[in-house]
C-alpha cells in the first residue's frame, strides 16, 4: 500500500 | 487549512445556497439533472463514511460534511417531491452506468489500502470528478441555460479549481501529496472549461447562456 494520506479535504 | 482550500469550500457552500436559492424563487427545478444530483449524494454518503469510522479531523470538517450531506437529500427531496412536476427526467438521459461501472473499477484498482472505506473514499472521489457530466450534458441538449443556473455551476467548478492551489500549497508545506485526490481533482476542473470559457464571455458580460449552435 502507499502511505494514506489524511483525508482532511471535502 | 490554507486560504485557497478555505475560499474552494466557501465556493462549494455558495453553490449548494445559489442552487437552492434557484430551486425556492422559481418554485422550480427546471435545468437541473436529477442524475447529478443523485450522484452528489451518493459522493457524499460514500466519502464521508469517515465521520464515523474515520478518526475526528475537526469540528469544522464535521460540520461542513454535514451540511454537504444534508443539503444534497435535501435538493433530491425538492427534485423528486415538492417540485416534481418541473422535473423533467426525459433531457436528463445521460447514462449512469457509463460513470458507476468505471469509478468502480477504478477504486478496486487504486485506493490507498484495500478496504471498504477505503475503497468507497477512492471511488466518491472518482464519481465526483464526472458527476457534473449529466448536467453538462443536459446543458447541451437543451442549448441554454438560466443565469441563475450558471452561477450555481461556476460556483461549484470554482470549488474544484480552488483545490489545485490548495495541493500545490499543502505540498511546499507538508511535503506530501494525494495523489488520487489531485488527479482525479485535475479531471474535475478539466470538465468546466469548455463551461467558464462561455460563462466568462457571455453571462459575466450580461449575455444569456447559449451555447454555438
Amino acid at each position: 500500500d502507499v502511505q494514506k494520506p489524511e483525508h482532511d479535504e471535502l | 487549512m490554507n486560504i485557497f482550500r478555505l475560499i474552494g469550500d466557501l465556493s462549494h457552500l455558495a453553490s449548494i445556497f445559489i442552487l437552492l436559492h434557484k430551486i425556492q424563487t422559481t418554485r422550480s427545478c427546471r435545468g437541473i439533472s436529477f442524475k447529478t444530483q443523485a450522484l452528489y449524494v451518493t459522493v457524499f454518503a460514500t466519502r464521508y463514511l469517515d465521520l464515523i469510522f474515520g478518526e475526528f479531523v475537526s469540528v469544522y470538517n464535521v460540520i461542513m460534511k454535514l451540511f454537504f450531506l444534508g443539503s444534497s437529500c435535501y435538493i433530491l427531496y425538492l427534485m423528486k417531491m415538492k417540485y416534481k412536476p418541473t422535473n423533467d427526467p426525459s433531457i436528463d438521459t445521460f447514462r449512469l452506468e457509463y460513470l458507476l461501472g468505471p469509478c468502480t473499477v477504478l477504486a478496486l484498482i487504486f485506493n490507498f489500502s484495500f478496504t471498504p472505506v477505503e475503497i468507497l473514499w477512492s471511488f466518491s472521489i472518482f464519481l465526483e470528478a464526472v458527476a457534473i457530466l449529466p448536467q453538462l450534458f443536459m446543458l447541451q441538449r437543451t442549448g441554454e441555460a438560466e443565469a441563475i443556473t450558471t452561477h450555481y455551476l461556476a460556483a461549484l467548478g470554482a470549488y474544484r479549481a480552488l483545490y489545485i492551489p490548495n495541493w500545490i500549497y499543502r505540498y511546499y508545506t507538508e511535503g506530501s501529496w494525494d495523489p488520487i485526490a489531485v488527479l482525479a481533482g485535475l479531471v474535475q476542473t478539466g470538465l468546466y472549461l469548455d463551461f467558464f470559457y462561455i460563462y466568462v464571455t457571455k453571462v459575466l458580460q450580461g449575455q444569456k447562456f447559449e451555447l454555438p449552435a
